[in-house]
Parts: structure tokens; C-alpha cells; sequence
């Protein structure tokens, strides 16, 4: 599965 | 948000200020590799993506679009405003040896099998190695002027920031972005070498590093 939902960082 | 991210995007920031500024200035782009220009910009274009899907935060944003026209400002500079500086002969590493591997890998290990998502593990694994044309550069002409130097060290830290801010955020939050931390270690670890030629010969020395 997705581990991250949005690529917050830069 | 965390001190470290921050102070992170704020070097990586200076780094590529430093480095048009440089080139702004001088007239002229000598001993900078145009080629990790490119995958820098390319870098950024396609992790930047979201910018058309996914809204974060107004600094986000910001940061995203001061990035991206810096980088391709740079890269204009570079391959027509003052290319006639542009030193294309020592500039000879072969982006395709970094560009084949990289797109394989990122088919092959990424968060979810989409367009957007392969491009941005894409840009996370390219990062991780777009500077090794101009290290590459470096070794070949055996020197860099300090200036140049200064931009390394900015990249390299930003980096580093970045491994702190991992971390901490692991630490504080659980969270764990496998994929960037794994390739944020590979990519500091290139600029160690650079680090400890920078603090022995740049700092205490003449205005240029040389390597031995």
C-alpha cells in the first residue's frame, strides 16, 4: 500500500 | 514544519541563489556542468507536478515556483545567455548511465504503480545523484573556485538538514518516507568527500580548491 498519502517535503 | 526542514529549504534555497547569482554576475558559467543544471530542472519539473493536483500549504507552493524558475533561469544562463563560457569539453559525464538506471528504478520500486507518483520517485532517485556530473567536473579540471565551492556546500547541507529532519520527524510523528530517506542517504554521502575537501583546503586556503 500508499505508505504516503501526500508528498509533503520539498 | 520543523527547524531542520526549514533551515533545509533555506540552504537549498541560498545554494541555488548562489549559483546564478555567480554565473549572473561573472558573465559567465565556467567550470559549473550545465548537465547537473539540467537534471536539476528536470528534477523539480517532474516532482512538481502536484502542483496542478494537490494543494499544501501557501509555502509550499512558493517554494515549489521560486525552485523550478531558478533552476530553468540557471539553465538558460548556462545554454544561451552565456554559453560561449559554457565548457563543454570537461563537462563530459554520461547523463545516460545515471538517467537509464534511475527510470528503471523507479518503475520498479515506487509508493504506487501511477504517472504522478512513478515521476516524483523518479525525481527523488535523480536528486540523488544530478550532482555527480559536476563533481565528476571538478575532479577533472582539478580545481573549483571558491564560489562554486560555496554552492556545494549549501547543496550538501541542505541534504544533511534533511537527514535531521527525518529523524526528528520519525522521532515526533511516526513518519517514515522510505523511499526519500534511502535516497537522502545516498546523496549526502556523495557530498562527504566534497565536505571534508572544503573545510581542509577552501576555508584555510586560497580562493580555489584544488584536489590532490
Amino acid at each position: 500500500g500508499t505508505l504516503i498519502e501526500v508528498h509533503d517535503e520539498l | 514544519m520543523n527547524i531542520f526542514r526549514l533551515s533545509g529549504d533555506v540552504c537549498h534555497l541560498i545554494a541555488i541563489i548562489i549559483l546564478f547569482l555567480k554565473i549572473w554576475r561573472s558573465k559567465s558559467c565556467a567550470g559549473i556542468s550545465g548537465k547537473s543544471q539540467v537534471l536539476f530542472a528536470l528534477v523539480f519539473t517532474t516532482r512538481y507536478l502536484d502542483l496542478f493536483t494537490s494543494y499544501i500549504s501557501a509555502y509550499n507552493t512558493v517554494m515549489k515556483v521560486v525552485y523550478l524558475l531558478l533552476a530553468y533561469s540557471t539553465v538558460g544562463l548556462i545554454f544561451f545567455r552565456f554559453r560561449n563560457s559554457y565548457d563543454s569539453e570537461s563537462d563530459s559525464f554520461r547523463v545516460e548511465f545515471l538517467l537509464v538506471p534511475v527510470a528503471g528504478l523507479s518503475f520498479l520500486e515506487n509508493y504506487a504503480f501511477t504517472p504522478l507518483e512513478i515521476l516524483w520517485t523518479f525525481s527523488i532517485y535523480l536528486e540523488s545523484v544530478a550532482i555527480l556530473p559536476q563533481l565528476f567536473m571538478i575532479t577533472k579540471t582539478g580545481e573549483a573556485e571558491s564560489i562554486t565551492a560555496h554552492y556545494l556546500l549549501f547543496l550538501g547541507l541542505y541534504r544533511a538538514l534533511y537527514l535531521a529532519n527525518w529523524l526528528w520527524r520519525f522521532h515526533t510523528e511516526g513518519f517514515y518516507d522510505q523511499i526519500a530517506v534511502v535516497s537522502g542517504v545516498v546523496q549526502t554521502i556523495f557530498y562527504c568527500d566534497f565536505f571534508y575537501l572544503y573545510f581542509t583546503r577552501v576555508l584555510r586556503g586560497s580562493g580555489k580548491m584544488s584536489l590532490p
